[in-house]
């Protein structure tokens, strides 16, 4: 049973998540003509600058967030912002678009130069997302859950952060429960794709490298 | 421009809400 002070965090945190979305004008440029590779990379650049600036305001919208340490709320976003990028873009992936937008989008990474070994795990990635149709609420939430990881790098008062993620993970099983009762495991999944997550998280770094230098 | 910005720069600003400056 989902108590109404948990429908009503559950309201807050799915509105905000539905309210910050990277602006259409930045999308559609990524369904536009043809690029250069030197246009590619400013394009995808615009595109994660304006997903950290979505993220950010997002998260000032989770309850609790801002009473946090101000150099904690940077080190959770810090250590977040990439798990949080590839958890929206494979939403992006898992959406039905019109005809033809999803084969354009994944050419389009896909010859941004960024070398095979990491294309091949994101790809994976989005497509194991893709196959557990989340409701919003879920995305929304497991969102929020990524971002309150309370061993972070850097972040001093873990105890505090725990104490706003408890509450989420607590409502997110709940709500797998009432959305899918006929998968008992359907909690355990989402949390499984948290480590997934983590991995790619891992190889940023190195795949960024190997974007750069190609 | 945002793009030139790293990102813990990015984080701070938006945080502030003073991107555009």
């Amino acid at each position: 049973e989902i108590t109404k002070e948990q429908q009503a965090l559950m309201k807050v945190i799915a509105d905000a998540y539905n309210r910050h979305q990277i602006p259409q004008d930045v999308a559609k440029k990524l369904l536009q003509d043809q690029y250069s590779a030197e246009e590619n990379f400013l394009l995808l650049t615009e595109m994660a600058t304006s997903q950290v600036q979505v993220l950010v305001e997002f998260t000032k919208n989770i309850p609790g967030f801002l009473s946090l340490n101000h150099e904690d709320q940077i080190a959770l976003l810090k250590g977040s912002a990439v798990e949080a990028m590839f958890l929206r873009s494979a939403q992006v992936f898992s959406k039905k678009m019109p005809n033809g937008h999803n084969e354009v989008l994944e050419d389009r990474i896909r010859r941004s130069g960024i070398s095979e070994e990491f294309m091949t795990p994101m790809f994976n990635f989005y497509k194991s997302i893709g196959v557990l149709h989340m409701v919003q609420e879920e995305q929304a939430l497991l969102t929020a859950i990524t971002i309150l990881t309370p061993d972070r790098p850097y972040v001093k008062d873990q105890q505090a952060v725990e104490r706003l993620q408890e509450p989420m993970l607590d409502l997110l099983r709940k709500l797998c429960v009432l959305q899918h009762p006929q998968k008992p495991q359907y909690f355990a999944c989402l949390l499984g794709r948290l480590t997934e997550l983590r991995t790619l998280n891992y190889y940023h770094a190195e795949m960024l490298t190997s974007w750069r230098m190609n | 421009p945002a793009s030139n910005l790293g990102l813990e720069d990015i984080i701070r600003k938006a945080l502030m809400g003073n991107l555009e400056e």
